[in-house]
C-alpha cells in the first residue's frame, strides 16, 4: 500500500524556501505561494503530488511558451541576423557554437561574426568553435572595431545568400555605460547593412545568476531592446530562477537553454521541464 | 535604502508607544528582506538575523533616540566581524610560492591569473597553463602573459593538466621564479571525474594557496558550489570577481560562513592592474546597500 503524502502546515513554508534557494526572488515567491493556496481552497486538493503539479502549472504561465527557434519557416528574414550579448564569462561565445550546430543540423547555411576583438584569444576561441560547427566565419584582427566586423558579415551573409548570421560580442557589465556605447554602436552599424537587423538580440544569463541577473537583463532590454533570454550552464546545480523574474518584469522570453561544454550541449527552452527543476 | 527603510519601520513603531522585543524581530525581518535581496543564501541570512537579535533587543536600541540606526550598526558590525574574521594576506613564504586556481566555468581564473602575476610582479612569477579543454584557453594566457611581460609555461597538444604542472614547478624551481600561479579549467562542483582531477593535481603539486574563484553576482547556488569545492580541496583563500558590476554580493557572506576561509582579493575589472586587497568593511555596506 502506498500512501500519498499529504499536504501539511509545514509544506507550502518548505515549498517556499525551495523557491528562494532557486533564485526566484522574494516576490515572485511570494505570489506563487499565494496562488498555490488560491488554488488548494479553489480545487480542495490534499496531497503533494497534485500540489507539486500546480506549482508546475503556475511557473508555465510565469514563462510562457517555447519556441521553434531552429525551422527554416519561422525566420523573420533572410538572412536571419542573432545578436548574443552578456555580461563577461556567461556563455555567449560556446553558445554561439552550438547554435551554429543546431541551425546548419537543421538545413540552413550559418555565417558568425567574430565581433569580440578586445578580449585575448576571443577570436581564435570563436575560430575553434566555428570550426567545430562546421560553418564560416569573418573576422578581423584583434583590436579592430567591432562594428566593422559586423558590417563585414551582413554584407558578406546577403552576398553568399546565407540563411543565418550569428554576432559574438565581447562581455561587458551593464554597469559600462561606454561598453553599452559600444554595443549601441554595433547595433546602428548592423541596421545600416541590414535595416531590419538584428532580428533577434538575445541576452545569456548565467543559470546561477542572483538577483543582480534582473539589473543586467533591465539595462540590455533598454539599451540594445533585448529580445530574448538564453540561460546557460543550467546543468549545474543552479535551477535558473531569476529568468522567471525577468520573464515576469520585463516580459523577455527565455528562447534556449544551455546544458554543457559540447557542441551538442544546447535545447529550446521547454517550460515544463524549467519549472520541474523547482519541484523538490 | 536599508536604513531608510529601518527609519521609516521605526517612526512608525515609535508612534505606537515604547519599543518592544517584538518591535525589533518585525525590523530584522526587513533587513533579512534586503540580505536576501542581496543573494545572501537564505539559511546563512536566517542564521545571521537570529545572532543579530540577541545583540539587538537590549536596552540601548529600545531606549535609543534612533533604533533604526542602531539596529543598522549592529548588523553592519556583525557582518564586517563574519566577513574579516579569518582575514589574511597571501604572503609569499615559499620558494616558489605555488598558487592554485580553481572555480565554476567563467568565473575569472584565467584573467585572475594575469592579475596575480601582476600583482606579484616583483617575485619573477610564472603562470602553468592547465587548462587544456576549453578552446583557446592556453592561448588566452599566452596573450596576457605577452601583455604583462610575464612568462607562461604551456606544453602543446598535451591532454595533462599534471603533467603541465608538474614540468611548470621543475621549471620554476630551476630557473628561480618566485611565485608559480597554476590556471585549471572552470568546472562543476558536481562533475565527479574533474574534480578528482583537481583533487589529484592538489595532491601532487602541493600547492601552497589554493585559491576558490567566485563571481559577485552568483545567487543562492553559492553555498552548494563553495562547500563542495572546499571539502574537497581545502582551499586557503577566495576571490570574488566582477566587483567593478552592481551586484551585491551577498554570495562573499555565504561563502565565508560556509566555509570559514577568507576571501583574498576582490577582482574589479578586465585589466592587469585589476585587483585589491579584500576590505570587509566594504564589502559590508555593499551587502546592505
Ligand atoms: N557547464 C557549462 N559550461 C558552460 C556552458 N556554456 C558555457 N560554458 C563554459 O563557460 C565558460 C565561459 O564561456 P564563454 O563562451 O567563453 O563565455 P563568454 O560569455 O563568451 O565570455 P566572455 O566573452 O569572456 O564574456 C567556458 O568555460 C565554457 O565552456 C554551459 O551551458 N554549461
Ligand atoms: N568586468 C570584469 N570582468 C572580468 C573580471 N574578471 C574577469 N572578467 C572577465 O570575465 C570573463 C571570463 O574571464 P576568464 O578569466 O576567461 O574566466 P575563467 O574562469 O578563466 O573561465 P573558464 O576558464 O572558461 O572557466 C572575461 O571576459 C574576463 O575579461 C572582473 O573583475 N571584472
Ligand atoms: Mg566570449
Ligand atoms: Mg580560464
Amino acid at each position: 500500500i502506498v500512501t500519498k503524502k499529504k499536504i501539511d502546515n509545514d509544506t507550502l513554508e518548505d515549498l517556499e524556501e525551495v523557491l528562494i534557494a532557486s533564485d526566484l526572488g522574494t516576490e515572485p515567491t511570494n505570489e506563487i505561494i499565494s496562488k498555490l493556496k488560491e488554488r488548494i481552497k479553489k480545487e480542495g486538493f490534499i496531497e503533494i503530488d497534485d500540489l507539486y503539479e500546480t506549482l508546475s502549472e503556475v511557473v508555465c504561465d510565469y514563462v510562457g511558451e517555447e519556441r521553434d527557434f531552429f525551422n527554416k519557416d519561422t525566420f523573420p528574414a533572410k538572412p536571419f541576423v542573432i545578436m548574443i550579448i552578456g555580461i563577461n564569462g556567461v556563455g555567449k561565445t560556446t553558445t554561439i557554437g552550438k547554435m551554429a550546430h543546431r541551425f546548419r543540423a537543421a538545413g540552413s547555411s550559418v555565417l558568425i561574426a567574430a565581433a569580440d576583438t578586445f578580449r585575448a584569444a576571443a577570436i581564435e576561441q570563436l575560430e575553434i568553435w566555428a570550426e567545430r560547427a562546421g560553418v564560416d566565419i569573418v573576422k578581423h584582427k584583434s583590436g579592430s572595431d567591432p562594428a566593422a566586423v559586423v558590417f563585414d558579415a551582413m554584407n558578406a551573409a546577403r552576398s553568399r545568400n546565407m540563411d543565418v548570421v550569428i554576432i559574438d560580442t565581447a562581455g561587458r557589465l551593464h554597469t559600462k555605460t561606454n561598453l553599452i556605447e559600444e554595443l549601441k554602436k554595433i547595433n546602428r552599424i548592423c541596421k545600416r547593412a541590414i535595416p531590419e537587423a538584428p532580428h533577434e538580440t538575445l541576452l545569456v544569463i548565467d543559470a546561477i545568476t542572483g538577483q543582480n541577473g534582473l539589473s543586467q537583463a533591465k539595462v540590455f532590454k533598454e539599451t540594445m531592446d533585448a529580445s530574448g533570454i538564453i540561460i546557460a550552464k543550467l546543468d549545474g546545480t543552479a535551477k535558473g530562477g531569476i529568468a522567471l523574474s525577468i520573464k515576469r518584469q520585463l516580459d523577455l522570453p527565455i528562447v534556449l537553454i544551455g546544458t554543457g561544454e559540447g557542441l551538442d550541449d544546447l535545447r529550446e527552452f521547454v517550460p515544463k521541464d524549467y519549472a520541474m527543476g523547482f519541484v523538490p | 535604502s536599508l536604513s531608510e527603510r529601518l527609519n521609516d519601520i521605526f517612526k512608525r513603531l515609535r508612534g505606537q508607544g515604547k519599543l518592544t522585543e517584538a518591535n525589533i524581530k518585525d525590523a530584522l525581518r526587513e533587513v533579512r528582506l534586503a540580505l536576501l535581496e542581496a543573494d545572501v543564501n537564505f539559511k546563512v541570512a536566517k542564521d545571521f538575523i537570529n545572532e543579530v537579535q540577541e545583540k539587538a533587543i537590549g536596552e540601548e536600541v529600545l531606549k535609543s533616540l534612533s533604533p533604526g540606526q542602531q539596529v543598522i550598526k549592529i548588523v553592519f558590525d556583525e557582518l564586517v566581524k563574519i566577513l574579516g574574521q579569518h582575514t589574511s594576506l597571501l604572503e609569499i613564504k615559499n620558494k616558489p610560492e605555488i598558487i592554485m586556481l580553481c572555480g565554476l566555468q567563467g568565473s575569472g581564473k584565467t584573467t585572475l591569473a594575469a592579475k596575480l602575476a601582476h600583482f606579484f610582479r616583483r617575485r619573477k612569477p610564472l603562470i602553468a597553463a592547465c587548462d587544456v579543454y576549453r578552446p583557446a584557453a592556453i592561448e588566452q594566457l599566452k596573450v596576457l602573459g605577452k601583455q604583462i611581460q610575464i612568462d607562461v609555461y604551456s606544453i602543446d597538444n598535451c591532454k595533462d593538466p599534471i603533467l603541465i604542472s608538474k614540468e611548470a614547478l621543475q621549471a620554476a624551481e630551476e630557473e628561480d621564479y618566485g611565485v608559480l600561479i597554476i590556471d585549471t579549467a572552470g568546472r562543476l562542483h558536481i562533475d565527479e571525474e574533474m574534480m578528482n582531477e583537481l583533487e589529484n593535481l592538489k595532491a601532487i603539486i602541493k600547492p601552497t594557496e589554493i585559491l576558490f574563484v567566485i563571481d559577485s553576482m552568483i545567487g543562492q547556488d553559492a553555498v552548494n558550489v563553495a562547500s563542495e569545492f572546499n571539502n574537497r580541496l581545502e582551499f586557503s583563500g577566495i576571490v570574488l570577481t566582477k566587483l567593478d558590476g552592481d551586484a551585491r554580493g551577498g554570495a562573499a557572506l555565504s561563502v565565508s560562513r560556509i566555509t570559514g576561509k577568507p576571501i583574498k582579493f576582490v577582482s574589479i575589472g578586465e585589466k592587469p592592474k585589476d585587483l585589491e586587497i579584500f576590505h570587509p568593511d566594504r564589502m559590508a555596506q555593499r551587502i546592505l546597500g
